[in-house]
């Protein structure tokens, strides 16, 4: 919650930091790190979802192999497409989000190639015209 | 019976 607080006039770093150890030090803690990023960047408030979405992009940095086999998998990655698809959150979420997503998304197809499914979703969702060139 | 499988994850949403 500091770290995604609307509030924020700049990233809270130790918020981040502690995150990130949380993440990767405690039992289950990713387990629980990925569900809390799931449900914050779904926040219907725009810096609180922008936030998360850039804490996602930290944790994807620093949190290692483990982190990125959970991002890599649809039950993760179905939560980032709701977001850009009309069929689901895609009308209610804003430009600014839907753009992180997708921006994300084509990053982490080139930087974490051993993470298959988050190809397959990037291009179910240009097969879906949700992408457009 | 249902045979279930090793995967632990769900299926890719459409959208």
């Amino acid at each position: 919650e500091r770290v995604t607080n609307p509030q924020n006039q700049k990233p809270d770093v130790a918020a981040i930091e502690a995150f990130c150890v949380m993440l990767t030090k405690e039992a289950e803690g990713i387990q629980i790190g990925i569900k809390l990023l799931a449900t914050q960047i779904q926040s219907i408030n725009e810096s609180e979802a922008l936030q998360a979405l850039s804490l996602l992009d930290t944790c994807m940095k620093r949190c290692g192999p483990l982190f990125h086999a959970e991002v890599g998998k649809f039950r993760f990655l179905n939560e980032m497409i709701k977001l850009v698809s009309p069929k689901y959150l895609g009308n209610r979420t804003t430009a600014s989000v839907r753009q992180k997503v997708l921006q994300l998304l084509y990053a982490w197809i080139r930087d974490y190639p051993r993470e298959s499914k988050i190809k397959e979703a990037y291009e179910m969702l240009k097969k879906q015209g949700v992408i457009e060139e | 019976p249902v045979i279930r499988g090793f995967s632990d994850d769900e299926p890719l949403v459409i959208a």
